[in-house]
């Protein structure tokens, strides 16, 4: 499972 | 970040910034598919959802306001301002097809079954498509101006430098999102042909012509 440390890109 | 990640934002700002002007400064929308950018607002603003909430940084902050802010600016400059120029009989890509099977795909595979994270979700699918009423239109006018090659060209480059970006992420910080890898090589991959022609044409100072 993908943390939120994905949602740094564009 | 690192220098793949940073040169594909700067790639994509300059795609979206260069068909803003390409559209203020000729007042004119010829060529230019208002299908696909309908779909890249779409994709902003399923994607941006959380501008407000979630801060990661300035850089990070003030690129998603442009690129919703723009991609706004551009659709309204096609469907109102420039509207007497939007060639809409050769814009005719059926985004239906596009937008339904991307928003069930996002249900049914996803990392988390929560609205933001669906939508985020949907978002990627539907950018990895974004881009095909463009070329359709492209492909059915026969040919495109140079300036909006350039545009197309920065924006296909934009998702190939986050590939790298990815692997890099994969050796380097353990990173991996399988739904984003998949995504971003299907929207390269629909720029392959495009790619072939702007290199062996554009390059070379002709005039991007496809196969109609």
């Amino acid at each position: 499972k993908r943390g939120n440390c994905h949602k740094d890109e564009l | 970040m690192n220098i793949f990640r940073f040169l594909g934002d700067i790639s994509h700002l300059s795609a979206i910034i260069i068909l803003l002007l390409k559209i203020w400064k000729s007042r004119s929308c010829a060529g230019i598919s208002g299908k696909s950018q309908l779909l890249f607002a779409i994709v902003f603003t399923t994607r941006y959802l959380d501008l407000f909430t979630n801060f990661i940084s300035f850089y990070n902050t003030s690129m998603k306001v442009v690129y919703v802010a723009s991609s706004y600016a551009t659709v309204w400059m096609i469907y109102s301002k420039f509207k007497a120029t939007y060639d809409g009989n050769h814009d005719t890509f059926r985004v239906e097809f596009l937008i339904v099977p991307t928003a069930i795909l996002s249900f049914l595979v996803n990392h988390d079954f929560t609205p933001l994270e669906i939508l985020w979700t949907f978002s990627i699918y539907l950018e990895s498509v974004a881009i095909l009423p463009q070329l359709f239109m492209v492909s059915k006018t026969g040919e495109a101006e140079t300036i909006t090659s350039h545009y197309l060209f920065a924006l296909g480059i934009y998702r190939t430098l986050y590939l790298f970006n990815w692997i890099w992420r994969y050796q380097f910080e353990e990173f991996f999102d399988l739904i984003a890898i998949v995504a971003g090589l299907v929207q390269t991959v629909l720029y392959c042909d495009f790619f072939y022609l702007y290199i062996t044409k554009v390059l070379k100072g002709k005039k991007l012509s496809l196969p109609a």
